[in-house]
Order: structure tokens, then sequence, then C-alpha cells
């Protein structure tokens, strides 16, 4: 957060943007479901806070560790929910349990994200020297509720949350007058029928939203595959995590004075020229060498003690790094090299010690270096922090993907947001605590980004919808990074982002102020989507409180009021209906442009739309054909509406399916 | 089949504003299916009362699918659980 709202154009610097027009989304409360939150955080601080909101009917609970006088007026609500835990695992013993039996943060995980969201200004904070800058949340006077209803479990080596303590937190955040709720939690996938509407996260949710309160949930962290995303209730904004235009290049010389800059957070002492190698049976004998990261234990440790060693790993995750950086530190080895393909989780190595990464094209320009030369040798200095251009943006690999594998005609994720090494608050228990902050990554950390974004939008809209809410982010969405440069979404190769990477791209919150156009949903439209859902009448009913009977044939769920148009079984021609409503000047005359998918004729009727005091909303219809003779993937396109100064975007998604519920392997 | 294991028990939109009367509610369909008010208050883990109505209760399978069965029941699903992103 020392560089996230600068990339998104939400410098406090600027007197004249969202974040001071709204005094910084003062009134606006944010409540978050996680880990619990570390009250003495300097994130959490209230000065010059204003008194807490009139409406605010929630409370600090006490317990293990946390006094009711922990919360201010930043901290407004603090409560946590362990009876299901508990009642789950009958043999926890909360008095062994290292985490609290309080709303007080173990894990940090919880006071990361809600510092992101709503942390107060904390300057001059770094982590060991990198990524300095004043630390602040997206909405630096909105106030923070939590809800613990995650538990640090001993056996599990991890934190679980059950859906039962998760629904009692949304019951009382909805009781307690939330605006904003920022959910970093994802369960299972693949999903399967029961979690949908029966997905007791997206029933509790519906009941949120339908009170008016936002829900932001994250996407997940199961990409690059397809069909990844999580969180998927159309009520649901859900997030993917893109890069910041940040990075921390480690310099690496070799002998033949060539420098590549790897990845790292490298902050100890440079390395000078120290002899580097690649395990690998050079002599023919018969020892064994591995050069692979995983199985660096298998070499003698004659070989890589006192060296510096280059290894390649096809592993994406971060055991890998760990793993080999024991056998080599084992070894008596003094740094490590690992060649893989980008996955952007580098955490840094314990003890400071020289670990960076590079991908298979530099790590095989090391390995010919190696190989030329009888006593190769490198230098390895620290990293430094590199923000702003040239460093680009991409979708990060690990942001689960749509299209939405429950209905994919519900475009998800829905937005992006930078997710990737983010600095913020933490808990002293966290085991990348440096003074009290840390560097994480994941849509949790990207979820809380456009919460923030959300509560600066509610300060200036106060009377929208969360469907409003939805519409203006994404029709007025970065598609490509700020400075105008495509983004690329990691993945077995990279590609350019696409909506089932980014939604409507990433989050431009100036821009998201003043939309111009809204593609709007209430209850009713919720209804019509139960319904092309094929839930049954009573269930919908119960659902809204209220008699509803479903029309008979069922309505398309193409006619959702979305901002996107997603068409995954299009045959020959199908006809859908939007309505946009006017939240810009009474008198506007908008225009329509349409850039087709491939190979898909779009035509939409009127061309111009006309508002005026008597004329808010207008409908118009989307008639959609294919020219394709096979079955397709996904083309991708846009349908923008324009009165010269707002580009109201939809996202066009559209597959040609001529023989329907098919697959093939060719 | 006799472990209880917590189920939510999902109700749909609250009937009643007050949220005591809610609880009561939920209290008074326990004990009609386990019996007794002592063993709905065994049974019972939380009540939701605020946004929405329903209840997390541990139940054997026997006993959720009898409780589903009552129309004024949305539906019952086992607890399961979330982690973090």
């Amino acid at each position: 957060t020392t560089r996230t709202w600068e990339y998104l154009g939400l410098s406090s610097a600027n007197p004249k943007n969202l974040l001071n027009d709204t005094n910084m989304g003062d009134q606006v409360i944010i409540g978050v479901i996680d880990t619990g939150v570390w009250p003495e955080s300097e994130s959490f601080n209230d000065n010059g806070v204003g008194p807490i909101p009139r409406k605010w009917k929630g409370g600090c609970e006490s317990g293990e560790n946390f006094r009711s006088t922990d919360c201010n007026r930043k901290l407004i609500g603090a409560k946590y929910f362990i009876n299901g835990f508990l009642a789950e695992n009958k043999g926890f013993n909360t008095t062994e349990s290292r985490d609290y039996i309080s709303a007080r943060d173990f894990d940090g995980h919880g006071t990361h994200v809600a510092s992101i969201a709503g942390g107060s200004f904390v300057p001059n904070v770094s982590y060991k020297g990198l990524a300095g800058g004043t630390l602040r949340g997206g909405a630096p006077r909105a106030r923070i509720a939590m809800y613990k209803a995650c538990w640090f479990h001993e056996e599990l080596k991890g934190v679980t949350c059950s859906d039962s303590d998760i629904m009692k937190a949304i019951d009382e955040a909805i009781h307690d007058g939330v605006d904003v709720l920022s959910i970093s939690l994802v369960g299972q996938i693949p999903l399967n029928s029961e979690t949908d509407i029966r997905d007791e996260f997206a029933t509790g949710l519906f009941h949120a939203v339908a009170k008016g309160i936002v829900v932001v949930c994250a996407g997940g962290n199961d990409g690059p595959a397809a069909q990844t995303v999580v969180n998927i209730a159309p009520w649901i904004l859900t997030v993917a995590a893109t890069t910041l235009d940040r990075s921390f290049p480690t310099p690496i010389t070799l002998g033949n004075n060539k420098v590549i800059l790897g990845q790292a957070t490298y902050t100890g002492p440079e390395l000078g020229l120290t002899s580097l190698v690649y395990p690998e049976n050079a002599r023919n004998n018969n020892e064994t060498f591995s050069g692979v990261c995983e199985s660096l234990n298998l070499n003698p440790n004659y070989t890589m003690a006192m060296k510096v060693v280059l290894c390649f790993t096809a592993s994406r995750t971060n055991a890998a790094i760990s793993r080999a950086a024991s056998f080599v530190k084992a070894a008596g080895g003094l740094g490590l090299i690992i060649s893989r393909n980008p996955v952007y989780t580098l955490s840094p190595c314990n003890d400071d010690f020289p670990c960076v990464a590079v991908d298979y094209e530099l790590g095989t320009d090391i390995l010919s270096y190696i190989r030329s030369t009888r006593s190769p040798v490198v230098k390895i200095q620290r990293s430094r922090t590199l923000s702003g251009q040239p460093v680009g943006t991409k979708v990060v690999n690990f942001s689960s993907r749509g299209p939405n594998s429950m209905s994919p005609a519900i475009l998800k994720p829905d937005i992006a947001a930078p997710g990737v090494r983010i600095l913020a608050a933490t808990s002293p228990n966290d085991t990348l605590n440096v003074g009290g902050f840390a560097m994480l990554s994941g849509t949790s950390m990207a979820t809380p980004v456009i919460s923030g974004v959300i509560a600066l939008l509610k300060a200036l809209h106060p009377e929208w919808s969360p469907a409003a809410f939805r519409s203006a982010i994404v029709t007025t969405a970065w598609r490509t990074d700020p400075f105008g440069e495509q983004i690329f979404a990691e993945g077995s190769s990279r590609k350019v982002s696409d909506p089932f990477d980014y939604g409507g791209g990433i989050v431009n919150p100036e821009k998201a102020a003043e939309p111009g156009l809204i593609y709007d949903m209430g209850p009713q439209d919720y209804i019509l989507y139960l319904c092309s859902a094929g839930y049954n009448d009573s269930s919908i009913s119960q659902l809204v409180g209220q008699i509803t009977v479903c029309s008979n044939p069922k309505p398309s769920v193409l006619d959702v009021n979305l901002p996107s148009i997603t068409i995954p079984n299009l045959k020959d021609e199908v006809t859908l209906t939007r309505t946009v409503t006017n939240v810009g000047l009474v008198d506007s005359v908008y225009k329509v442009s349409v850039e087709p998918p491939l190979g898909v004729r779009v035509v939409v009727t009127p061309e111009t739309l006309v508002f005026n005091s008597k004329t808010i909303s207008v409908s118009f219809t989307v008639r959609v054909s294919t020219t394709h003779k096979i079955n397709t993937g996904y083309y991708f396109g846009s349908l923008t509406w324009t009165d010269s100064v707002h580009n109201v975007v939809i996202p066009l998604s559209v597959r040609t399916q001529i023989l329907q519920n098919y697959y093939d392997e060719n | 089949e006799t472990e209880s294991k917590v189920h939510i028990v999902y109700l749909g939109e609250k009937k009643h504003h007050d949220p005591e009367f809610v609880t009561e509610s939920h209290h008074q369909m326990l004990a009609s299916l386990l019996g007794s008010k002592k063993d709905a208050d065994d049974s019972m883990v939380y009540s939701y009362r605020h946004g929405f109505s329903g209840f997390a209760a541990k139940l054997t399978k026997s006993q959720a699918k009898k409780i589903a069965d009552l129309p004024e029941v949305v539906h019952v699903i086992p607890d399961g659980f979330h982690e973090l992103a």
C-alpha cells in the first residue's frame, strides 16, 4: 500500500480527487471477516478521525488479550465467532491454542486485509528498506469492524474458517450496520451444485446485499487454469489479482561481467565474487548430481560448499525455493539462483540467505556461462525497489480465472486490483513480520483494495445500490495498465488478458466516481437470475421474503442486467436485453460503438439513447449471431456507450457451439 | 448415523423484526425435532436472527433430513469451511 494508491491514481497528494472529495471515506464502515485484528498497529490509529458514525450499532467484544477499550474511532468494532469451529474440532484446547480466543489476530492475515482496505496513514514504512513509502488504506478515514471467524489450528498448521461461524459474522455485520463487507476467504473448487444459493456463504451475503451492503470477495488463488474462480454469486463482487508496477530487481553479476536482474527481496550484505555451480555430472563418474531445485540434497556437499548454486524447477510454489535454500545452506553453500516460470509469490529466504529467482531464459544464460569457463564466479547484490515504468502489470499467475463454472453466463471475476507483494500491517506472530508490517500476495490482498475504493465511492454516492457500484467499477476499468500498456496474464504461456482473467479490467477509481451510466440490479433482477438458474419458487420466495412465481418458460440468464455479456453456447442467433440508468448529466445523449468478437455479429437497438428529466433508465436490445461453422473457444470484444465524456464499456465474451453440450479433445 | 455434526438450517428472510422472537422460534423448531427444550439448547450452535433467519445446530444425519422436510425450511446443509485467500 506504499505504492498501490499512486498506481491507481488515488494519491493523497492530489487535492482534487476521489480520495479528498470524500474526506477519505469518513463515515463509511468497512466490515472484514477474517482472522482478527492487531489493534495496537499504527495502521489503526485514529488520529484525525471524527466521531464514530451515529448509525453504528456494533461493539468491541472483550476476550483473551483483547479489551473493549482496544477499539477506537478507527477500529470501531471487533467480534469473534468460534462456536462452529469448536463444535467441529472437539479436541481443540482453547487454553493451549496459540491463537487468541478473542478478536485479536494471531495469524496476521486479517490485520493485513483491514489495513489495505481502510488503514490510516503510517509514514516511512518499508520492508527492510524495500517498498518504502507511506503506508495507508484505500479509504484511510473509513472505519473498520473486524469479525473474527477464522482460527489458527495447530494440528492443521494453518487457519480454517467454519461456515457456521462465517454465517454468524455476516448476520452480526448486517445488524451492526457495515456499508462494505470485505471477505478474503475462499471455498473449494471444483464448485458443485451445492455452492450456489445453497452455499451459505452466498446465501447469507444475498441478504447483506439486499440490505444495501456492498460485498467484495476474493476470486481465489487457484489460477492460471480456467474455471477456477470461486465466490461466483452474481450479487457478490469477485476480485482478481494483478501485480503492481513495482518490482525488486536483484543484480547478479557473472564473471564475464554480464549483469542479470533477478527478483528477490534480499536485504543482506552484498555477496562478493563467489564460485558458481550448476550441479551436474561433468566428469561422468558414478557419483549422483542434480540441478533440480527440489533434489539438490542428492548432491555431495563438496559440490555446493562455499558456492552459489544455480538450479531449475518446474514448481510454481515457493516450497521449491525454501527447500532448495535449506539444502544449499546445509551443504555450506553461500547463495542460490532459482530458474523457474514467473509466479510472483517470491517470499524471502530465511535468515536473509541470498536467493534470487530468474526465468528459464536467463537461467539458461547463466548455465551457458557456467559451462563456458573453468571457474565460473558470481556476485549478488541486495535487492532494490523499482517503481513505475518500465515495470509492467500482469494478471498474476495464481489469480483464479473464469469462466464461472457454475453459471458461465455470469462473468467472473468482476474486476482486478493489485494483490502481489502488498506491504501492509500484520500481527507480530506473523513469520513474515518486520516491524509490524509484511508483504503478502493473494487475491486476499486485491479484495480489500476494491473494498477501499468502494468505501470512497459509497461516501460519494451513498444512495447507489451494490450493483451500481459493481457497474461503475467494471464499465470504467482500465483494460490496459494505467499508462496505456497491454496487461498480460501469466499462465502456462503469457497471453494478453481477457475478461476471464480480469473481468472489466483494473479498477480505475477516478473514472468509477462518474461512470455516466450504470447497469443497475435490484431484488427483481436477482430473482430473474435465480429463476433462470432453475431454483424453485418456494426457495426463492423464502430467500427474498416475498411470494415469487417464476415465469414459464423461465427467463434467460442472458437477460440478467449485468455490466457484461457472456454467451457460452451461441448456436446461431440470440437477442438479449440490458437497461442502463443515467447517473450523469440529466440531459445526455449516448451513442453505441461495438467491437465485435471475431466472427460474431452484434446489432444494438437503438443505437442512440436519450436521457432527460423524465427518462432516467432506457433499455436496449443486443442481437448476437455467429458466422463460425465450428464449435469455437471464447472470442472477446466490447460494447460501449459514449457521450464523448464518459465511455461506458462492458466486455463481450462469445463462444459458438454449433453442437451444444459438446466436448472434444482435438 | 448417530454422530451429531454441525448443520446449518436456513429459513430465508426473517418473518419477525424482533431478534429475540426469531431466536425463540428457532429453539422451538429444534425442540419439537429433538423432543425437549434442553436438547434443543444443547444442540444449538448459533441463531441467525438479524440479516436473515436460520440457525446452526449439532444434528445427526437423520435429524437433519427430518428438519429439512419442514415447509418453512429452505434447505439444510452440513457445515463447511473456507480458507484464507
